[in-house]
């Protein structure tokens, strides 16, 4: 384990406890794509799949368990709780775009050709595009809020920093994955855009505007 | 160089 990593951990646990705060306590799911929610549970449920066969550590065992729930339970509160405040006609982007070249990616890329490993590829690169509904419902509605951006923030933050994480498994205990670190490259890649807005407004105390 | 034989990250 390294600085890296556990700060990318918990840069990630932030980003899904503030968007679960955020739905619970305005009792509103406004301005959040519940695609990427689901695709997020579906990232968390078939990556984590490896908690009934393999221990790596309390910490390892307990995050999983926090990221699986956490996310099963901001789905439910977008589509069952409060589906009425659920924003159907800006959350549009085809999911099936995303999931089908992860699947087909994921049976042509893999480490080995296992079913467990075959599912953790699949969680890897759908994991890299979760984001996109969310992005292009940001990009439709033009604006985010600001609880919303700082969710981005914490969210993309989190594979970045795990990059940093990479590179410094590679020169100190020479191990990488490749699958992950390119997956994790590209994931990072999509918040740029993101990342200069939030930083040239959100931090002045802007609101998130898109260039319509 | 050893690629991770087993997935120990999140």
């Amino acid at each position: 384990m390294n600085i890296f990593r556990i700060i990318g951990d918990l840069s990630h646990l932030l980003a899904i406890i503030i968007l679960l705060r955020k739905i619970w306590k305005t009792r509103s799911c406004a301005g959040i794509s519940g695609k990427s929610q689901i695709l997020f549970a579906l990232v968390y449920t078939t990556r984590y799949l490896d908690l009934v066969t393999t221990y790596v550590s309390l910490y390892n065992t307990v995050m999983k368990i926090i990221f699986i729930a956490v996310s099963i339970a901001t789905c439910y509160l977008i589509y069952m709780k409060f589906k009425a405040t659920y924003d159907h006609n800006h959350d549009t982007f085809r999911i099936e775009f995303l999931l089908a070249p992860a699947v087909i990616l994921a049976l042509l890329i893999n480490h080995d050709f296992t079913f467990l490993e075959i599912l953790w590829t699949f969680s890897i690169y759908l994991e890299s595009v979760a984001i996109l509904p969310q992005l292009f419902m940001v990009s439709k509605t033009g604006e985010a809020e600001s609880i919303t951006s700082h969710y981005l923030f914490a969210l993309g933050s989190y594979r970045a920093l795990y990059i940093l994480n990479w590179i410094y498994r590679y020169h100190n205990e020479e191990i990488y994955d490749l699958i992950a670190i390119v997956a994790g490259i590209v994931q990072t890649a999509l918040y740029c855009d993101f990342f200069y807005l939030y930083i040239t407004k959100v931090l002045r105390g802007k609101k998130l505007q898109l260039p319509a | 160089e050893g690629i991770k034989d087993i997935h120990d990250e999140l």
